[in-house]
């Protein structure tokens, strides 16, 4: 569960904006 | 030029194109306990980049976390055909970069109708412009 927990938040992070 | 504060009001996809207001949303919605919306959003975004070899677990994350439960924020605001859609796809593992398109449309509108309008009038965004 804590490597899907990780995986998705990988996921979530690679998706936002990068600092300008 | 035009602060970012300001920018945030003028469209969802300008707050969220900025680091600072993403951050200052998320804590509105995790006060109003819709946090879920904007991950959802963004893990939407981040599946159809993600590489072939994690979509299969990526898919099944999101699903689970998501989805699946039908009393979750997220599930309760996307439709019954699209939640189908997206379980078939995950069981039948026909696992398109596309698959979570529509549901992340839904929650945009829902969003948009909804929680970024009240984020614009919320004590958050009126103390920190």
């Amino acid at each position: 569960i804590d490597s899907e927990d990780d995986l998705l938040q990988e996921c979530i992070s690679s998706a936002m904006p990068k600092k300008k | 030029p035009t602060p970012p504060y300001l920018k945030w009001a003028e469209s969802l996809h300008s707050l969220l194109d900025d680091q600072e207001g993403i951050q200052l949303f998320r804590g509105f919605l995790r006060q109003e306990g819709c946090g879920d919306q904007l991950d959802f959003w963004f893990a939407c975004s981040g599946f159809r980049k993600s590489s072939q070899e994690k979509r299969p677990k990526l898919a099944k994350a999101i699903y689970r976390k998501y989805i699946q439960d039908s009393n979750g924020i997220v599930s309760r605001q996307i439709k019954p055909a699209t939640k189908s859609f997206i379980r078939d796809c995950v069981v039948r593992l026909h696992l398109d970069p596309a698959m979570f398109q529509q549901a992340q449309t839904e929650i945009q509108s829902t969003m948009e109708e909804n929680t970024y309008p009240l984020f614009l009038k919320s004590d958050s965004y009126l103390e920190y412009t």
